[in-house]
């Protein structure tokens, strides 16, 4: 199953 | 307005050349960024470099109270805890008439105020309307920095009308993007079913590509997003495998831009 990550998985800490 | 389907409150951080604007969702799984430069206002003026807090929700409420021929005046003061908008009817039929009021956008559970429907009527009347400002952290705007393998330029209610009816049959979609096609995919919700929908995309687009990408993603985020088109007649899709969607919308003067992070795995 796909999973759904956050934008700071891919970006990094705000 | 477009903002404030997917961000409930967020700053809007004015300087001399512009006022911006970044929030990711509460689910932090898609960012808008919005700028718009100075020129892009028929007169501009910042003083002082500072944040405007603002509830995009009471704003939006706020804004259906335009007509379009109105001229919408912001105003902020030093140290002021209230953002001021006054609508210019542009009607010398009627004298100037100042409708204020305040109320604090940040509490959901406070009634409307019952005099604002009163206020619609008056319209198109001057009107002077207040919103209490919250205080914020600055926010960095160079976040996020990414380069992306694929870009695909599209006409604007292209992308509305694929999404929207994509959005009809399934949750996800997948984007796949090769040297001449650019495929949009429905994904149906169970897994069963092997034959999917493929909705060619028509004349007006441009790809740029250094890789194949495949990339799936919610569509009522695109939905979301999609109902920034108004503002442009063109859409960006930018995209690397295993990295969020860009979708930018550039306008005169300034853009709107959200990203999506894709679903991963199998």
């Amino acid at each position: 199953a796909k999973t759904q990550p956050g934008l700071k998985n891919f970006f990094g800490p705000k | 307005k477009s903002c404030s389907i997917l961000v409930t409150d967020a700053n809007f951080e004015c300087n001399e050349e512009n006022i911006m604007l970044q929030a990711m969702d509460n689910s932090h799984i898609a960012l808008v960024s919005v700028e718009i430069g100075a020129p892009g206002f028929t007169s501009y003026r910042c003083d002082r470099t500072m944040p405007l807090g603002v509830d995009l929700t009471s704003l939006t409420k706020v804004l259906r109270c335009a007509k379009d021929e109105n001229i919408c005046t912001l105003k902020a003061a030093d140290e002021a805890d209230v953002l001021n908008l006054v609508y210019d009817a542009k009607s010398a039929f009627f004298s100037p008439f100042f409708f204020a009021f305040m109320w604090h956008g940040r509490d959901a559970s406070s009634p409307f105020p019952p005099f604002f429907l009163l206020c619609s009527a008056l319209l198109p009347l001057f009107i002077h309307l207040n919103i209490s400002l919250s205080s914020q952290t600055p926010i960095t705007s160079s976040w996020p920095e990414t380069k992306y393998d694929t870009r695909v330029t599209l006409p604007s209610a292209e992308f509305t009308r694929i999404v929207r009816d994509l959005s009809q049959l399934g949750e996800h979609v997948r984007i796949e993007v090769s040297k001449e096609v650019v495929r949009i995919s429905k994904l149906k919700a169970k897994s069963s079913a092997e034959d999917e929908d493929n909705d060619s995309i028509p004349t007006g687009v441009v790809i740029e590509m250094n890789q194949h990408v495949s990339l799936t993603f919610s569509l009522k985020y695109l939905v979301n997003f999609s109902k920034s088109g108004s503002l442009s007649g063109e859409v960006q899709l930018l995209m690397s495998n295993d990295v969020p969607l860009l979708v930018a919308y550039d306008f005169t003067q300034g853009y709107i831009r959200c990203y999506l992070a894709p679903k991963i795995g199998d």
